[in-house]
């Protein structure tokens, strides 16, 4: 049961059609928005310096920003958001986004961080880099948490869209109509994910209580997951303070949201 | 407008149908 705003019970507009949409229909579409592998695309010189460290990874990270602009886009319903809405979710969740992305290709490779399929680190290659090993450390941890629950491709989907929608939901509340109707739209597609995770767990042959167990497991991963993303802008803040790293492009424009 | 003024490259990618391939 959950409160509804009142604009919810108006007659659906024409332009939602994921609420329409059944959730596999749903998973379908999030399936197919997923990002390609994005590659660094740099002579990685081995040691790595506390610079060269920094650099790759704020490199990788600005490529992938873009990327997921596009998949943003391509999720159900997401453009008939406010623009405002739009933004202040992506300035929100960005680094979640990325280190979800991050768990899930790592998932497989323990002990090891698969920032991509030309970057691939050791939990003692952030010795070089002035407090990233515990940040490291808490994305290891993370990462053996789904390994233990044997994350599927289609809820980490839902897991990515799930981060997205709510990230900005506790912090301002609508002012004006247009803002008012852009939340409600919010509230529905929030709906429609859960229901597509939902379904995504009813496909594995468990019982009824376990299921209800995976999906409270599951969702409670992303409070540590928002809690090793603050850590990390903290991290890249003090680095681009410090001067170890320039950061530049949409990387330093979603930086500095978040400051 | 502060908003998009703000977010200039955010607004411009969710504005436009540029695809991340030509961006990068």
């Amino acid at each position: 049961l959950h409160l509804e705003p009142p604009l919810a019970r108006l007659p659906q507009p024409p332009h939602e059609q994921h609420a329409a949409m059944s959730p596999e229909e749903f998973i379908s579409r999030i399936m197919e928005a997923e990002p390609p592998d994005i590659y660094l695309m740099e002579d990685l010189k081995k040691p790595f310096t506390e610079a060269s460290m920094m650099m790759s990874l704020t490199n990788l990270a600005d490529k992938e920003l873009v990327f997921m602009i596009s998949w943003a886009k391509k999720i159900p319903g997401f453009v008939e958001l406010s623009l405002a809405d739009q933004i202040n979710l992506l300035k929100c969740c960005w680094l979640e986004i990325l280190m979800l992305g991050l768990i899930w290709r790592s998932v497989d490779h323990p002990g090891k961080l698969i920032f991509s399929p030309d970057f691939k680190l050791n939990r003692e290659e952030g010795q070089c880099v002035e407090g990233i090993m515990e940040i490291f450390d808490m994305l290891l941890a993370a990462t053996a948490r789904f390994r233990e629950l044997k994350l599927q491709r289609e809820e980490y989907v839902c897991l990515k869209a799930m981060i997205l929608l709510n990230s900005n939901l506790c912090s301002t509340s609508p002012q004006t109509a247009e803002e008012l109707a852009s939340r409600t739209r919010l509230l529905r597609l929030l709906d429609s994910v859960i229901d597509a995770l939902v379904w995504a767990i009813s496909k594995l042959g468990l019982s009824t209580q376990q299921q209800t167990l995976r999906l409270g497991h599951l969702t409670m991963l992303l409070s540590h997951i928002r809690h090793i993303s603050n850590k990390g802008m903290d991290h890249l803040s003090t680095m681009k303070r410090k001067n170890v790293v320039l950061v530049y492009n949409l990387l330093l424009e979603m930086l500095e949201a978040n400051i | 407008s502060s908003l998009k003024e703000k977010h200039k490259i955010l607004h411009q990618l969710l504005q436009n149908n540029t695809s991340p391939g030509d961006l990068a």
